[in-house]
């Protein structure tokens, strides 16, 4: 009955609606946790108290260097062929403007070829990429390669069309990438519905002037750490299901939905086992990756720190897509592996989410299911997921306690019940 | 790749069925 219990402790019982109050004292009272920022650090140092007040084992910050990007004031005027101030989001890593900002004429492209087919045009202008949004790993690579692509071209900036499903005038930020060899240029995301009209205006033989000012600035790196808390195992202790979210967010709206969800429905794991008095074969193990955002540094570094031990790690899981209402856990691994998870999902009937579905995966977790050790992460409400990210939209108002009640309890039971069974997961 | 060496189950795909199943 021990899925039932936790189910019951989680949905129905006395710690319905914890992870969600504990994210929400969290997220009010630090903000946004932007890698190489003091609120990060700040946020670490308080989920090393309280996971230590909550009574889990072995709570340890392990120390990594991450980067530090500051966003600075930055904003954007369209000059012709009429004045309309933007609403513009900088992206991580990108350069600033100089101080008088650049005002150039725009080239509109909708896609990478376009943009090729049209080079000539685009030198000494701002490239605005109008890309259709398909789905987050396509769409997303005109956010990080946006800026080499225009500036490979001779472009003196370029602004991106928002990566995301929906748009309220609510531009997303995330990280892009410079290519040695290639001039840097600033580069920012700027909403939908201002990509969309600036592509109605050429279309209709408009010429448009914008001025874009941005104070972004790199700094070197600065310490963090990963945060690590346990339920040690009582029978194979050296074994290990790793189960975690990431702390660090965008410096804009709370970092509740990317990834406060995933980071507390993590700790909820542990918690609800431990207020179950149980205690698994192998160890459980909770982290609380730092800088995932910037390209899963935390988790790359605690990956070559403990890769030494990569066969007696069972399972890795990662939320990072959301906790509102999972429709099933996505896995990656053997088939073997993939029916023995279909039965532990079997599990989770008493509330009905039972799915299994490919490509289990995430940032920080990806090391390790490259390297053969399987991988499960949560299928949430992908589009409500990506109206939000990356926003000032990400706050607690999106969350739900009810669905990370549910969402909490699949991470439990899964996580639980791989760490108790007699064998680890088979990797053939 | 992988260094998982103890790879090969001990048990049928049946008994590991009806391990899990006593969670339930």
């Amino acid at each position: 009955d021990v899925a039932k219990a936790i189910i019951n402790l989680a949905v129905y019982g006395k710690a319905q609606n914890r992870s969600y109050e504990r994210l929400a004292l969290l997220v009010d009272t630090v903000g946004p946790r932007l890698s190489g920022t003091k609120s990060l650090e700040k946020a670490i140092q308080i989920m090393y108290q309280s996971l230590k007040q909550d009574g889990l084992e072995n709570v340890h910050l392990e120390p990594v260097k991450i980067p530090h990007w500051e966003r600075g004031e930055e904003s954007a005027v369209m000059l012709e062929p009429r004045m309309h101030k933007m609403a513009i989001l900088g992206l991580g890593s990108s350069i600033g403007t100089p101080p008088e900002g650049i005002t150039a004429e725009v080239l509109v492209v909708t896609s990478f070829d376009e943009l090729q087919r049209r080079a000539p045009e685009a030198r000494g202008k701002i490239v605005v990429y109008n890309q259709p949004y398909t789905n987050y790993s396509q769409t997303v690579q005109y956010r990080v390669q946006g800026a080499v692509e225009a500036a490979k071209v001779g472009a003196l900036a370029s602004l991106i069309r928002s990566v995301a499903s929906f748009s309220i005038y609510s531009p997303h930020t995330g990280v892009q990438e410079y290519q040695d060899g290639v001039p840097k240029i600033p580069t920012a995301c700027i909403t939908v519905e201002d990509a969309e009209m600036m592509s109605r205006m050429v279309s209709r033989g408009s010429r448009i002037v914008i001025q874009l000012k941005m104070g972004a600035k790199n700094y070197p790196d600065v310490d963090s750490f990963n945060t690590v808390a346990e339920i040690i195992g009582g029978k194979y202790p050296e074994q290990v299901v790793l189960v975690s979210g990431h702390l660090d967010s965008w410096d804009v709206g709370q970092g509740a939905m990317d990834d406060g969800g995933g980071a507390f429905i993590s700790w909820e794991a542990l918690s609800l086992i431990k207020d179950l008095g149980l205690r698994p074969k192998r160890t459980l193990r909770l982290v609380l990756w730092t800088a995932e955002e910037q390209g899963g540094i935390g988790a790359f570094q605690y990956y070559q720190l403990h890769k030494a031990n990569i066969s007696k790690y069972s399972l890795v899981m990662e939320s990072d897509s959301g906790t509102f209402l999972p429709s099933g856990l996505q896995f990656t691994g053997s088939e073997k592996a993939r029916a023995i998870i279909k039965e532990v999902m079997n599990l989770l009937q008493p509330i009905n989410i039972t799915q299994v579905f490919s490509d289990g995966e995430g940032t920080d977790i990806n090391f390790w299911i490259q390297a053969g050790v399987p991988g499960a992460s949560l299928l949430d409400d992908l589009y409500k997921y990506f109206s939000f990210h990356h926003s000032r939209g990400d706050t607690i108002t999106v969350m739900d306690p009810k669905q990370m009640n549910v969402a909490a309890a699949v991470w439990a039971v899964v996580s639980y019940v791989i760490a108790d069974m007699e064998e680890m997961l088979p990797r053939s | 790749k992988s260094i998982y060496r103890n790879d090969i189950s001990q048990r049928t795909f049946q008994e590991i069925k009806e391990e899990i199943a006593h969670y339930g």
